[in-house]
């Protein structure tokens, strides 16, 4: 018998413990949460998805996805937090009952499973893929500068041992592929949420440019009623706007080519802290940083379910 | 596993776009292995270097010598390093 009510939300945990507390996920709320796969890493580990869905054909769909810099670990913290709150409370929350009543959701908890478990084993502050290149000693790709939005363009890097390296050609990785082929597949996700950490941000296209996208006014609103929800809880304060505007120019990101895609509500979160603890942020941060992030998140997808377009 | 003792995280805050355009400069030499958490953009925002022990010299030298402020955010990466891994341990054994 499984039971995911001894698992320790409030600890780091190795992937091996994460996938498995996917499966316990998934058995302890079989009509609710099923375990997709994807596609595996350039290393052959599996990408698994938590779909949360009250069952129906050709439903509208989010798309979540946490962790894609290995280091991030409080986002794939956050994400399986976020999972289990959204399973545990359909049926019992009005607002996640009547968005699952509505809505599929699509929940990668760890987006670059190579990466994290690197991260675990060798160098803990690795961000990028375990990909290889013949002729060259310096290993991985940036998978935030690999979509195909202003690929190649400033803001990543030609060099493949910089930490922003773009790699060979947009979806080069088959962790960043594996995402585009299953959005592009399904045909009906209207918002796309990627968590990263650090520094604090909520951003929106774009960042491959500096020039405000058609939906800019909205997209600014929403992202500031998320905020002040986010803030509302323990008063971490978050800057909302464009990546560029807010952070730099990045080109090759992932909610700039899912923007452009076609998914209006494309949004990055960027999670505490603001340099205490850079991505070594204390387990004890762990679960008030995924309480905050979810009023966050649940302000956008609410908007979301109640903006159909 | 790779070690990071002694390795430092600076929070530099530029004042100015002539300022930005030389940590630019700091940001494309590959020999001081910098690790960039917030890059140089605009002087409104700071930024957030871990330096390896081994470049810190180098690093503060070159702040210094352009005038360019900072602050230490993390003293020794290692030591939170540690600090996580014991808490892994002890959650483990839990």
């Amino acid at each position: 018998e499984r039971s995911n009510s001894n698992f320790n939300y409030g600890a780091y945990h190795s992937l091996e413990s994460i996938y498995t507390a996917m499966d316990d996920l998934a058995a302890e709320y079989h009509g609710l949460v099923s375990k997709l796969q994807i596609g595996e890493s350039y290393e052959k580990r599996p990408l698994y998805v938590l779909k949360f869905s009250t069952g129906g054909p050709d439903r509208p769909a989010i798309w979540l996805d946490a962790g894609i810099h290995a280091r991030e670990w409080v986002t794939q913290a956050t994400a399986l937090w976020t999972a289990q709150k959204i399973a545990s409370e359909y049926g019992t929350d009005p607002s996640i009952t009547s968005l699952l009543d509505t809505m599929d959701i699509f929940l990668l908890v760890v987006t670059n499973p190579d990466g994290y478990v690197y991260s675990h084993t060798k160098n803990r502050m690795w961000r990028k893929t375990r990909s290889k290149a013949a002729g060259s000693f310096c290993v991985g790709v940036d998978p935030n500068r690999n979509w195909d939005a202003g690929f190649g363009g400033p803001g990543s890097s030609d060099q493949r041992c910089s930490d922003s390296y773009r790699g060979p050609h947009a979806n080069s990785e088959v962790e960043v592929k594996s995402i585009v082929d299953f959005i592009k597949n399904h045909g009906n996700i209207k918002a796309f949420l990627t968590i990263h950490s650090y520094s604090q941000l909520l951003m929106y296209p774009y960042g491959y440019k500096c020039t405000e996208p058609a939906d800019y006014r909205e997209l600014d609103t929403v992202g500031k009623a998320a905020a002040n929800a986010l803030t509302s809880l323990h008063g971490t304060s978050f800057k909302v706007g464009t990546i560029c505007s807010t952070i730099y120019q990045a080109s090759g990101g992932s909610i700039d080519w899912s923007y452009d895609f076609g998914i209006k509500y494309s949004f990055a979160f960027e999670l505490r802290d603001t340099g205490r603890y850079g991505f070594l942020l204390p387990a004890d941060q762990i679960i008030p940083t995924a309480e905050e992030t979810w009023l966050g998140l649940k302000s956008i997808m609410e908007h979301v379910r109640d903006h159909p377009y | 596993m790779e070690t990071f003792s002694g390795d430092q995280v600076l929070r530099i805050r530029a004042s100015s776009d002539d300022q930005i355009d030389k940590l630019q400069l700091l940001e494309t030499l590959e020999h001081l292995q910098l690790d960039f958490w917030l890059h140089p953009s605009n002087p409104a925002l700071p930024v957030d270097i871990r330096v390896p022990f081994g470049s810190l010299q180098a690093v503060r030298a070159f702040l210094g010598y352009h005038d360019i402020k900072y602050s230490i955010l993390i003293e020794d990466v290692q030591g939170i390093l540690n600090e996580e891994k014991q808490e892994m341990i002890s959650n483990q054994r839990r």
